[in-house]
């Protein structure tokens, strides 16, 4: 079971989770009427910046990252960054049912969106099967929040100089996150694991993202 | 606008708590 002290660092995750999410005046636009590919290209960009803005304010929740090196902080959010934004999307894809009309539609509309923003299919099929594969996993909005605050103090990113802090600070959630899905997934051992590979699939869109972007640009 | 910055930009100006410029 979690110990208090746990449950209460779960809870506040989960809430600053929750709390620092896109605003709704840019999704709303995102599901408002189509337009064309260079107003799509827009838009995503703004969702995006956006996004990077939130994660930031995550992130400064998280106990001890304030304490952290500044230009380690940095090199984490960089590192990190895209692979946040492909869970959140992950989540608002992967959404079961019972799922209501409305929300089925916007993330119809979504999905024709970022299919006819001009980004390659080549990178577009490989993320909707991710988008999926997490869906399969039926995860509860605190494992989202976890695997986020997880891959954001991942301490192996590039030009981190104090690995360790950094692993003092990520250590306690894997903790958490483990003793979660024993209990929130009884029926599947392997649920952490499967998790942590989903992390490692991440980190390959981290790679792709630059030729991605740079596609995107040209066409 | 925002969306010609780089993605350091937009972090160090987040992190200083700037947003809108």
């Amino acid at each position: 079971e979690l110990t208090q002290e746990q449950q209460d660092l779960l809870r506040y995750i989960l809430d600053s989770f929750i709390k620092y999410r896109i605003p709704q005046e840019v999704t709303k636009k995102l599901l408002q009427e189509r337009c064309n590919a260079e107003e799509n290209f827009l838009l995503l960009t703004e969702t995006a910046t956006s996004h990077v803005q939130v994660l930031v304010e995550f992130t400064k929740k998280l106990p001890g990252f304030q304490a952290l090196d500044h230009e380690d902080q940095i090199a984490l959010l960089k590192g990190s960054a895209v692979e946040a934004m492909f869970l959140r999307s992950a989540q608002i894809f992967s959404k079961k049912i019972p799922h209501e009309q409305s929300e089925q539609k916007q993330s119809e509309l979504l999905e024709d969106r970022i299919r006819h923003s001009g980004i390659a299919e080549e990178y577009i099929t490989p993320m909707f099967n991710f988008y999926r594969s997490i869906g399969e996993l039926k995860m509860a909005q605190e494992e989202y929040a976890l695997l986020t605050a997880i891959t954001i103090l991942s301490p192996d990113r590039s030009y981190v100089k104090h690995r360790e802090a950094v692993e003092r600070l990520q250590e306690p959630l894997l903790d958490i996150l483990q003793k979660y899905c024993k209990l929130n997934h009884p029926d599947d051992p392997q649920h952490f694991a499967r998790l942590l590979g989903r992390l490692t699939e991440l980190r390959t869109f981290n790679h792709h993202h630059a030729d991605m972007l740079m596609s995107w640009r040209i066409n | 606008p925002a969306s010609n910055l780089g993605l350091e930009d937009i972090i160090r100006k987040a992190l200083m708590g700037k947003y809108d410029d």
